[in-house]
C-alpha cells in the first residue's frame, strides 16, 4: 500500500497547477523511490517529468509499485478543498480503485477526507536518455517568465541563443521584434537572482512561446529555474524542489521555416 | 513562422 504525508498541501496543490492545463489524465508512479509522473501533451510536443523523492514526505512508505491514474481536473477540484498549510496524505491500496487524500489543519482539529476514483491510463512512456547539454543557464524563475511573457506580446515563438556573451532570448513579429540578453551575474546577498551560464558550445534554437509561458507556472515552486539546452534536441526547464525532487518540462526545437 | 517539431522524433517510447 502506498502511504504519503506531505508537510504542505501547497507543494502538490502548486506543481498540478503548474501541470493541468498541459495534461489531462496523468500516472502516478509511486514506488519506494517516491512518486514520479511523466506525461506528454496531446500534440506530443512538449512533456513533463515529476519526482517526488520519498524523501520529501514524511512518513513515506511504498510496499509495492502502484500507478495512480488520475485525472488532474478531478485532483485540482480535490486540491481546492486543502489549505496551503494543511498537512496531507495521500493513501492508496496495492489494486485501487480510488485514491484516498487527508488534510489535516496543523492550527486546528479539523481532518478532511477524499477519495478520487482511479482511471485505467495507457500511457506513452519516453526514455530521455542523460545528456550532456551545451549549455545549461540558470536564472531567477520570475525573470525567465518575464521574458517569455513580454515577447509572447510579439510573436509565437522565441530564438534562444547562447553564447560567451551571454544568452539572448529574441523574437520577430508582426509589429517588430524584441530581445532580452542576460550575462553571467552575482549577487552576493540575494544568490536567487543570480544568473549562471554554463556553456560548452555555442547554441541557438528556436521554441514556441505559448509553450513556455506555460512552464512559467511553475515559478512559484522555485526561485531559480534551469534552461538546459543543445542543438538540435529539445529543451530541458527544470524547477528543482526540495530533497532531490523536480518538476521537468521538455520541448520539442522548432526548426527551418 | 519555423515548423514545430514532435518529441517522439527525439526520444524513443518504452
Amino acid at each position: 500500500m502506498l502511504e504519503a504525508r506531505l508537510e504542505q498541501a501547497n507543494l502538490l496543490k502548486k506543481v498540478v497547477d503548474a501541470i493541468k492545463d498541459l495534461v489531462q489524465d496523468c500516472n502516478f508512479d509511486c514506488n519506494d523511490s517516491g512518486i514520479a509522473l511523466q506525461a506528454m501533451d496531446n500534440s506530443h510536443v512538449a512533456l513533463v517529468s515529476m519526482m517526488l523523492k520519498s524523501e520529501s514526505f514524511s512518513p513515506f512508505r511504498c510496499d509495492r509499485n502502484i500507478a495512480l491514474g488520475i485525472n488532474l481536473t478531478s485532483l485540482t477540484k480535490v486540491l481546492r478543498a486543502a489549505q496551503n498549510e494543511d498537512i496531507l496524505t495521500l493513501k492508496a491500496e496495492d489494486a485501487p480503485d480510488v485514491v484516498n487524500l487527508v488534510f489535516e489543519s496543523a492550527e486546528s482539529d479539523r481532518i478532511s477526507e477524499y477519495d478520487i476514483k482511479l482511471m485505467d491510463i495507457d500511457q506513452e512512456h519516453l526514455g530521455i536518455p542523460e545528456t550532456e547539454y551545451a549549455a545549461t543557464i540558470s536564472m531567477p524563475s520570475a525573470e525567465f517568465q518575464r521574458i517569455c511573457r513580454d515577447l509572447m506580446a510579439l510573436s509565437e515563438s522565441v530564438s534562444i541563443e547562447c553564447s560567451k556573451e551571454g544568452v539572448k532570448f529574441a523574437c520577430q513579429g508582426d509589429i517588430g521584434s524584441g530581445s532580452v540578453t542576460l550575462r553571467s551575474h552575482t549577487n552576493v546577498d540575494k544568490p536567487e537572482m543570480n544568473v549562471e551560464i554554463d556553456l560548452t558550445e555555442p547554441v541557438s534554437l528556436t521554441f514556441s512561446l505559448k509553450y513556455l509561458v506555460g512552464f512559467c507556472k511553475a515559478s512559484s515552486l522555485s526561485g531559480q529555474v534551469k534552461l538546459c539546452l543543445s542543438n538540435e534536441v529539445p529543451l530541458l526547464v527544470e524547477y528543482a524542489l526540495a530533497n532531490n525532487s523536480y518538476l521537468r518540462f521538455y520541448l520539442a526545437p522548432k526548426i527551418g521555416d | 513562422t519555423p515548423l514545430q517539431n514532435d518529441l517522439s522524433e527525439f526520444y524513443t517510447a518504452i
